[in-house]
């Protein structure tokens, strides 16, 4: 049975995109078999892996807006195992649509049960903002994961998110626990990296990821290419660090 | 008569609370009355000015949703000519509670008016999505200026960026202009950001500001002291880079 994680956090340009391709291309060439939806209606993901988003017959809207099955959206990248289903610009009403439909937060819920049975991954990446769309993922998941800038105003946002968390975790989906923070944009040069990653450990202790991923441009690079940063440049240390974050997910979900 | 100008884009992280608060800070030391509103939800842009979030009687939360008129959540800053309306996350549920209003894009618009009269400029920072808080500060205002990050998936977002803008001008608020495209966090290093920058003012020529931003980590740390640039290190080339654009922004404004 795969496992579902969602990618979040509502501040923006944290790395949440960057982490989800990242992570699950690591994962597929490690060889597990790994999923990525797509709920951001700027669908970076979707064209993080090389996808155009203009020529898509099917996308996530259809299985939030028109009851379309999962399995009828999902598409083939060019890394084998991992398989993506796509967003573009019609997701930008879905939050106004949600609105008055019947259980609107469980529907990614219902669509992605069944995709378990085939994926050992399944990832949610999702949009800068705590609505419809990303409550509907912590519904959908088993856990979440929070990249977290080492600046300021991202620290911010930690305590908001903790409290939705608890929101979900009492009202709609009890199982729900903390995949883990990670540490993105990290720079060991620069004194505000080194102090904001001190107090994040002190404060969340093991729920940090050991692994923390450098800032790097290599990784922006990769996205104009449409490609994970492993096809792009192998041995730039940002590759290596997802790789090494794969590896300490799969390490902890041995052990939890 | 003040104009009001909205800080805008739905890309997550490009930079727009950065430039709404050193944007109204540099106009504020050039000697200029001007207003930030802060509608985003995070409200990073009150904690960028010192202001504690948690203390706040009244916020623009109480302006959307009780009709609390927008003079008596005004706060002042350390700089004088530079005054706040708050934002905390009560601002969080706000997408949902406006559905059902009437007229719900329209509310900012009736309450800033009149402080046209007190203010040569007002700045809306606006959260990374374009929902009702976004919208409501686009037909609020007169024009909209776009912090662009120069990176890929930023540019990604501009198209449908420009999407809303003629929506939002043919349907709610014919006279709505645009300011500017500013690149943010652009580094003369990074081919990449050479590379966008030549794209972006081929593309949108005279609509884009002579002035960029470089990347400079002191911004950063400014605002963890709940300063604008201006008053942590006045000599650093973020803060002349932001005085400058005041100065390109005031020019602007005697020419249209
Ligand atoms: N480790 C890194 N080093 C350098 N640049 C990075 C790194 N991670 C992400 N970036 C860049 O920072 C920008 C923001 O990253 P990304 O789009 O992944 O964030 P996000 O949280 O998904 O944003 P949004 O909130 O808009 O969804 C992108 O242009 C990306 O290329
Ligand atoms: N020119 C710059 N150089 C270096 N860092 C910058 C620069 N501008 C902004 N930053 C940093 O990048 C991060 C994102 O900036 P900011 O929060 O202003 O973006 P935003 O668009 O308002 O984000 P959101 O979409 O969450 O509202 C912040 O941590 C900020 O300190
Ligand atoms: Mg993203
Ligand atoms: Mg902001």
């Amino acid at each position: 049975m795969g496992i579902i994680i969602s990618i979040v956090n509502q501040k923006g340009g944290v790395g949440k995109t960057t982490t989800a391709v990242n992570l699950a291309a690591g994962l597929a060439i490690l060889g597990k078999k790994v999923l990525l939806i797509d709920i951001d209606p700027q669908g970076n993901a979707t064209s993080g892996l090389g996808i155009n988003k203009d020529k898509l017959e099917k996308s996530i809207y259809n299985v939030f807006i028109d009851n379309t099955n999962l399995e009828n959206t999902i598409k083939i990248t060019d890394i084998d195992n991992l398989f993506i289903v796509p967003a573009n610009n019609d997701l930008i009403g879905a939050n106004v649509e949600l609105h008055n439909v019947e259980q609107r937060e469980k529907i990614l819920h219902n669509k992605t049960e069944r995709a378990r049975y085939k994926f050992d991954y399944i990832f949610i990446d999702c949009p800068p903002s705590l609505g419809y769309l990303t409550l509907n993922a912590l519904v959908a998941s088993d856990s979440f994961l929070v990249p977290l800038q080492c600046e300021f105003f991202a620290m911010e946002g930690l305590a908001q998110l903790i409290n939705t968390f608890n929101l979900v975790r009492d009202r709609l989906n009890q199982n729900l626990y903390i995949e883990g923070i990670l540490l993105t944009m990290f720079d060991k040069d620069k004194h505000i990296s080194i102090e904001i990653e001190k107090e994040v450990r002190e404060h969340f202790k093991d729920k940090v990821f050991k692994t923390t991923i450098p800032r790097d441009i290599k990784l922006t690079e990769a996205q104009s290419f449409g490609k994970p940063i492993m096809l792009y440049n192998m041995i730039t240390k940002a590759s290596t660090s997802y790789l090494q974050l794969s590896k300490e997910v799969i390490t902890n979900a041995k052990t939890s």
